[in-house]
């Protein structure tokens, strides 16, 4: 059966946050929302879990603390851009 | 349900808010609409009143702007953040800002309206089929002028409706080229252009000349925007889509979602992408205004974010028909403002006296082709056999609730004399004021129980004295009432009027059948016999009527003398010798109806 062909993701000029990986979509994600503050962010496991597990809980979804697959999606959705969390 | 830290709320029930700009994605009255529902979404719940101005002095300031904005929260291009809003309070507090990258529809595609054909003015219909083909764009094809069409239900080939897009072969907006459409080729500084252009300017609006040379005539005009087929984000935001363009050496003649993790589909804007690079997302179902918005007026209003996935407060974006708002939402505003008070029962009243009323069994007066159609906004007229309308019918003159008192009215949709008395319109009520019964002020009234077919929202209206005829404008349509036969609503284009008039924003009769209609800053005269205009006699309200502001928002006639109002003021205009001089300035309800 022909081998489906591997995407090829392409810059594309003008657009803002290409081709980020999941996790700093994660992180930045986080801090813009009001989850996580910038003294927060670190490398360490703990402090990106901590916070997604605030957001999970926030936003009604599975809460597993883990990047998983709802979660992403929860974080490309449209959405608007009042922070969920803080003033 | 959640609010702000220390429960930020407004401290006064009548919000005023100002549309400060227009997205080009959408017609401005659907726009103005969008924002009007999404108000009425909060007000149908909470005591609060919602009032539109026009300036700074508002409340909540609506604004669509892209990337950095002005407020240090920048937009992050299409898709992502849509909109957000600041919480109650003075400045910047209670604004609501929209991320013009968006594509902004009612959430099932474009809104594209249609001008001449047979329909109306009624939007396009995307998917339409014609000669078996699905079309989900304007076409040309099957016409020899080249002029972009649609059908506007899905199915051009049993149902034969249809209209022409927004195009520069038909029209131009603004400039100074009159509404003119472009005259292609032109010449702009020693160059031939054989299309729209964005250069010569750094705002990036295409534009073309009104004649074949810019240069020497100096005549241009801004062109409609094609929102069926231009591409929005990118870096060539309005371009149309260029097939077939090439993409990695491959070549593509629809959008596609090559290269993109997103999913989302692009096109190239010109022949060659890995020449040129410049590209857009093509035409999708977009965000629905009202949806975004009724969100962000509720931040507006103090609510914040909710956890419950259904409600109008949950942060993420998802479209329904339903009705937007959720238990948890309503909990949340009436802890802020509390429920809206019920109206109060009141004793019977006298009965208003009646105006005179034609026999309503007479044949319809209207000519076969010109019979009352289904407009985009609403179902086809009641006309003549509808039931006699004996004047407003149990309507009480003692208000109901505080809301409906004139004197609360900072701002009248529309003013205007008729049968002597002088009447006050706003949102679907109006009251009757004559000076002569000692300054007495009956109402309100409901406008559809005295003229049916009239929509909730009017810009103008005025009686011909001659004909005892009464003319009513919304947007861009027009009803004619004699007695309680009504012909229309018809569009302002059977009165002569092209489609850069987007509002009649007020009339003053001159007699003789003569009447001056007005649209903003200009004017034309108006004849109430063949009820068509005279192209030749637009004239400039800052030229004809010097001293009165120019965004007048309504003009009308009162006692042989003229007044044009702009928010709560109106400026009063004496006619002596041929001279218009401004002889009276005032606030409408203290100084025309005597409030307290």
């Amino acid at each position: 059966a022909p081998r489906p062909h591997k995407p090829t993701v392409v810059v594309f000029p003008g657009e803002l946050r290409t081709n980020l990986t999941d996790k700093e979509l994660a992180e930045e994600y986080l801090f813009r929302y009001g989850y996580t503050h910038v003294a927060e962010l670190s490398n360490d496991k703990q402090s990106l879990s901590r916070g997604l597990r605030l957001l999970q809980r926030r936003l009604a979804l599975p809460e597993t603390g883990e990047l998983d697959k709802t979660t992403l999606e929860a974080m490309r959705a449209p959405r608007c851009g009042v922070p969920d969390l803080g003033k | 349900f959640q609010t702000f830290e220390g429960d930020l709320k407004w401290h006064h029930r009548d919000i005023t808010y100002w549309i400060q700009n227009y997205s080009e994605d959408l017609p401005r009255d659907v726009i103005d609409d969008a924002f009007a529902r999404a108000f009425a979404v909060w007000s149908a719940v909470t005591p609060l009143t919602f009032t539109r101005v026009y300036g700074p002095e508002a409340d909540i300031l609506i604004q669509f702007g892209v990337r950095e904005h002005g407020d240090g929260y920048p937009f992050d291009g299409k898709n992502g953040l849509l909109a957000h809003a600041f919480p109650p309070g003075p400045g910047i507090q209670g604004d609501a800002h929209f991320d013009d990258e968006e594509l902004w529809t009612l959430g099932k595609g474009v809104v594209v309206p249609t001008h001449f054909g047979n329909a109306d003015g009624a939007p396009c219909h995307f998917p339409f089929t014609f000669e078996g083909r699905s079309y989900s764009a304007c076409t040309t094809d099957g016409r020899s002028d080249d002029t972009p069409w649609c059908s506007t239900t899905a199915d051009y080939d049993t149902d034969r409706r249809f209209g022409f897009c927004p195009s520069e072969k038909l029209y131009t907006q603004d400039g100074n080229g009159d509404g003119k459409p472009c005259v292609f080729p032109f010449t702009f500084e020693g160059r031939s252009y054989s299309t729209c252009t964005t250069d010569g300017r750094s705002d990036g609006y295409r534009w073309c000349s009104t004649t074949a040379n810019y240069d020497q005539d100096k005549l241009f005009g801004f062109c409609p925007t094609r929102v069926d087929s231009a591409v929005t984000g990118g870096n060539s935001a309005g371009e149309p889509c260029v097939f077939p363009f090439i993409f990695l050496g491959k070549q593509y003649s629809t959008c596609t979602r090559e290269g993109r993790g997103d999913g989302h589909l692009w096109c190239a804007t010109t022949s060659n992408f890995d020449r040129d690079k410049k590209w857009g997302f093509c035409p999708d179902q977009g965000y629905s205004l009202f949806l975004v918005a009724a969100h962000e007026f509720g931040h507006a209003l103090g609510l914040d974010h909710s956890s419950v996935p259904e409600a109008l407060m949950y942060p993420m974006y998802s479209f329904t028909e339903g009705p937007p708002l959720h238990e948890d939402d309503v909990k949340g505003i009436q802890h802020l403002y509390g429920p809206r008070p019920e109206p109060q029962p009141q004793p019977p009243t006298a009965q208003p006296t009646a105006p005179p009323t034609v026999c309503a069994t007479g044949p319809p007066t209207t000519r076969p082709s010109e019979r009352p159609t289904a407009g985009p906004t609403g179902p086809p007229a009641a006309g003549p056999t509808g039931p006699p309308t004996a004047g407003p019918s149990e309507a009480p003159t003692v208000p109901v609730d505080p809301a409906e008192d004139i004197c609360k009215v900072n701002i009248f949709d529309a003013i205007a004399e008729i049968r002597n008395y002088l009447h006050f319109f706003k949102e679907g009520k109006y009251w009757r004021f004559s000076k002569g019964k000692g300054r007495r002020v009956q109402g309100p009234f409901l406008i559809t129980d005295t003229w049916p077919a009239l929509p909730r929202k009017l810009d103008s209206a005025f009686e011909d004295q001659l004909t005892k005829k009464t003319f009513f404008f919304s947007g861009r349509q027009v009803w004619v009432y004699t007695g309680t036969s009504v012909v229309g609503p018809r569009r302002l284009d059977k009165l002569g009027l092209g489609p850069e008039v987007t509002q009649v924003t007020g009339a003053l009769p001159q007699g003789g059948g003569k009447v001056l209609l007005f649209s903003r800053q200009r004017f034309w005269s108006f004849d109430v016999k063949t009820q068509t205009v005279d192209p030749r006699s637009a004239g400039s309200v800052e030229q004809t009527y010097p001293g009165v502001p120019l965004n007048t928002h309504d003009i009308f006639q009162y006692q042989e003398k003229a007044y044009f109002c702009q928010d709560r003021f109106y400026w009063r205009v004496n006619s002596r010798n041929e001279v218009n001089q401004v002889d009276e300035v005032g606030y409408v309800t203290f100084d025309i109806l005597q409030c307290p």
